[in-house]
């Protein structure tokens, strides 16, 4: 039984990247297979937990244009071994033109995936967004069961939310129908402002009884641990920002009914 | 004698709105005749300095395609007079598929603000790009004299860098052989944080010379003004934020050559 979760926003440095590497090494660490795909060009999830994104082939792009089997671009993470990770580099940059012209353009993730969940039993796989809403965003979306959406504690995150509810929307008609919003996690929360506590009041107003109780706080060490090639939980456990992201994990694993 | 300058950097949630918002508010309070162009779909930088995104047309997208004269899109900001904004909202996302067989589908926006100048004497034109490098900001890079990229003082903001850099430099060769990098700016830089003095040091050498000297540092003042619909200067006039920007209006004068 496995779970395809999207971690998507288009709004930029919201937290896609530290909440997809993080969640993922903490349900790793609990026991869980979990598959990390990088789908952004900038490839900071496959450098934020160490690999060496210039160096990996095959990548997801060679997946994704069926250059590549999706077996050969898994790679496991060193020292977390229930982790895995499909890496990304600039090269998925090409995937706009590669594809544009293909009818089944919007559904190449979902065809890789399928094929790999046919040899591996991954519980999770955990798909790290662009700032977009073009074709990857849109291709993982397809290719998922649940969408989680980070929103930081900030003004313009509110403005831009209605955009990716109203793609999920449209996902739902026309191509997934069993895309379920599972989420949404408030990130980057500043304790000594009120701009955080009105964000999060208008966030929890807005999406009643989908916003996990767990809150991300702002914390240096988070932005420390991917120049240090890790999750936060190998990078300093005790953290406010690695207890975060262990609480939050707990409610993702309540919210699936497992432990 | 008018300079356009792109706001770009793929990397999300660095402060290119911010800083399009600020440095086009500063140095219209300097007496400068500035326009603001939003050219993000999201509409950040025009509901940032308080306009309405989704009550204004036309629009920048009706001015791409061509809809609506450029002149028709320009509105004036009601307390800074020098500062104008043509207004952007999510209209702005048709643009990838309305101009995508167009053969000057790079070059609408130069060709908009060329028209725009013929009647309009704007010393300064910023151009406020969303986080990628994809049909927008190639036509903001290809319109413009000057790119200014902010960097932001984290460890994932330099892996991005050489990708713009690599952008700039096949966009000189191809279309715009004026490009020049203007600057580079260091954003959201914390204080009490050895990997803000890192991120700084490496891009210091990196791009020895053209990095301001000015650094934004982190400050609540400024993630809060958005809200106020105000830029910082209106909104706190003497906090850091604020001070920063000034400084940083001061020293794009001086590489002018201007007062
Ligand atoms: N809770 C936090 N506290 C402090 N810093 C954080 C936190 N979460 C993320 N960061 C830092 O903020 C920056 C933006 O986060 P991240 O890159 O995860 O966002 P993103 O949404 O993936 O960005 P993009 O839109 O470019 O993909 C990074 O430098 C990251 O290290
Ligand atoms: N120096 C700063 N101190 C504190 N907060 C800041 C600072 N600069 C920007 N912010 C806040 O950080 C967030 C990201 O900034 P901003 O939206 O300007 O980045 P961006 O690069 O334009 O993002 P996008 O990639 O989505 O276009 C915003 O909520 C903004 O208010
Ligand atoms: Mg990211
Ligand atoms: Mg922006």
């Amino acid at each position: 039984m496995s779970r395809i979760i999207s971690i998507a926003n288009q709004k930029g440095g919201v937290g896609k990247t530290t909440t997809s590497i993080n969640l993922a090494a903490c349900l790793a660490a609990s026991g869980k297979k979990v598959l990390l795909a990088d789908l952004d060009p900038q490839g900071n999830a496959t450098s934020g937990i160490g690999f060496n994104k210039d160096d990996l082939s095959p990548n997801i792009y060679e997946m994704l244009i069926q250059k590549a089997a999706p077996e050969d671009t898994i790679r496991r993470h060193p020292f977390i071994k229930n982790l895995h990770i499909i890496p990304s580099n600039i090269e998925l940059v090409g995937a706009h033109n590669d594809l544009h012209d293909d009818p089944r353009k919007y559904f190449k993730l979902k065809h890789s995936l399928q094929k790999l969940l046919a040899n591996h039993n991954f519980e999770y796989i955990l798909i790290d967004c662009p700032p977009s809403l073009g074709i990857l965003t849109v291709n993982a979306m397809i290719a998922s069961d649940d969408l989680l959406i980070p929103i930081q504690s900030e003004y313009y995150a509110m403005e831009g939310v209605s955009l990716i509810i109203k793609t999920l929307q449209k996902i739902r008609k026309k191509a997934n129908t069993s895309l379920n919003l599972f989420g949404v996690v408030l990130t980057m929360y500043d304790m000594r402002t009120n701009l955080s506590r009105q964000v999060e009041e208008e966030i929890r107003k807005h999406f009643t009884g989908r916003v996990f109780k767990t809150v991300i706080p702002r914390s240096i060490r988070l932005g420390e641990a991917p120049s240090h090639g890790m999750p936060i939980i190998l990078y300093d456990l005790r953290s406010a920002g690695s207890q975060a992201y262990i609480k939050l994990t707990e409610e993702v694993l309540e919210r699936y009914g497992r432990k």
